[in-house]
């Protein structure tokens, strides 16, 4: 649910 | 999403579909090595595991899905469904020495000390050293067919149209992430010897092989 340790990339 | 980034994705999607193709119409697995696409099947499952704990597009998840899911049909190709034309004997590389360093490695240097990011930075340094037991297989042979060079290129490009990604998100979004940028510099200098042979052989109408 963190948004930080989100990874938008493949 | 840019324009560099766009382009890096359907640089490894080629990259994917040339190869099962290469396999499919050729019925044959031969050049192609299993322990590459055995660290990448590694890379993409503990790189999606956050396909079940975030949600960013549809577009990101198709990719991750179709990656996990055409990955694993390769590996089945060539341990199974063609496994008389696989090459085992020139697919030598000692995985080990690549698995233990990069283990250790995501454990020490992460963004975070937290099982998911570590698993997420193991995937992303694994990813960088994956197809060197492909570019070993290549030296053992002294050669490569046109099909697997293009193959190669789709993926080195990959990378390295993601390091212009990372530029211009810097630039244009302030996002800099330091592991994916150093990971993918090492991923792409890799494939820079390969990326020459490709330009000055393989545009030319010939094939790969090395000197004996």
């Amino acid at each position: 649910t963190d948004d930080e340790n989100q990874h938008d990339e493949l | 999403m840019n324009i560099f980034r766009l382009c890096g994705d359907m640089s490894h999607l080629a990259a994917i579909i040339i190869l099962l193709l290469k396999m499919w119409k050729t019925r044959s697995v031969a050049g192609i090595s299993g322990k590459s696409q055995i660290l990448f099947a590694t890379v993409f499952t503990a790189r999606y595991l956050d396909l079940f704990t975030s949600f960013i597009s549809i577009y990101n998840t198709c990719m991750k899905v179709f990656f996990i899911g055409t990955v694993y049909f390769t590996i089945y190709l060539i341990y199974m469904k063609f496994k008389a034309t696989y090459d085992s004997n020139h697919d030598s590389f000692r995985v080990e020495f690549l698995i233990v360093p990069v283990g250790g490695l995501a454990f020490l240097v992460n963004h975070e000390f937290a099982p998911l990011e570590i698993i997420w930075t193991f995937s992303i340094y694994l990813e960088s050293v994956a197809i060197l037991p492909q570019l070993f297989m290549i030296s053992k042979t002294g050669e490569a067919e046109t099909i697997t060079s293009h193959y190669l290129f789709a993926l080195g490009s990959y990378r390295a149209l993601y390091l212009c990604n990372w530029i211009y998100r810097y630039y244009a979004e302030g996002f800099f992430d330091l592991i994916a940028v150093v990971a993918g510099v090492v991923q792409t200098i890799l494939y820079c010897d390969f990326f020459y042979l490709y330009i000055t052989k393989v545009m030319k109408g010939k094939k790969i092989s090395l000197p004996a």
